[in-house]
């Protein structure tokens, strides 16, 4: 465990609190989209069921129930308890476009080709596109509320902070794990065109607006 | 290095 990690696994944790803040506070889901929020339960469950059989530290396995708890929970707050705030009409990407080529992705790239591996390198590769239906449903919308800003960018602050981590890792550990950096930087990459004005308009207390 | 999986990453 080193300071990036930390700090990314605690912007990751922050996310989450900060989405459920948002539903819970306004009692509505507008503005989250529902795939993406399905994705991460995907990757999740995928990811952490190694939770049965490889046991890393309680600070792992905590995390873990955490997250594919809080991911459960939010998709149940978003499908039943603030339901008619949810609008399918504008959450349009189409899902399959990323399932079908993560799973031929994770078929191919793996460190060992049995099903808890699979799995895992198929985890990797969605999670590194799961926010792409949220971003395409702000581009629809053009704009968005800030408190769901501040959850996009704490979920992004967790993944670019991942790559010092692997950074460092590689030289004080001599560890490199080409799946997880490849992915990650992707997905961090993803996340740039939102950075840019989150950092220039957000932050300087200006709303959300994307150019038409 | 060779190339390892971090399983132990979240």
């Amino acid at each position: 465990m080193n300071l990036f990690r930390l700090l990314g696994d605690l912007s990751h944790l922050a996310s989450i609190l900060v989405l459920l803040h948002k539903i819970q506070t306004s009692r509505s889901c507008r503005g989250i989209s529902f795939k993406t929020q399905a994705l991460y339960v995907a990757v999740f469950v995928a990811r952490y069921l190694d939770l049965f059989w490889r046991y890393i530290s309680l600070y792992n396995s905590a995390m873990k129930v955490f997250f594919i708890g809080s991911s459960c929970y939010i998709l149940y707050l978003m499908k039943y308890r603030y339901r008619p705030t949810n609008d399918p009409s504008i959450d349009t990407f189409r899902i399959e476009y990323l399932l079908v080529p993560c799973a031929i992705l994770s078929l191919i790239f793996n460190y060992n080709f049995m099903p808890t591996e699979i799995l895992w390198s198929f985890s990797i590769f969605l999670e590194s596109v799961a926010i792409l239906p949220q971003l395409f449903m702000l581009q629809r919308t053009g704009e968005a509320e800030a408190i769901t800003t501040h959850y996009l960018a704490a979920l992004g602050i967790y993944r670019a902070l991942y790559i010092p981590n692997w950074i460092y890792r590689y030289f004080t550990e001599g560890v490199i794990d080409p799946i997880a950096v490849t992915a990650g930087i992707v997905q961090t990459g993803l996340y740039l065109d939102f950075f840019y004005v989150y950092f220039t308009k957000v932050l300087q207390g200006q709303k959300f607006e994307l150019p038409a | 290095p060779p190339p390892s999986s971090s399983h132990d990453e979240l």
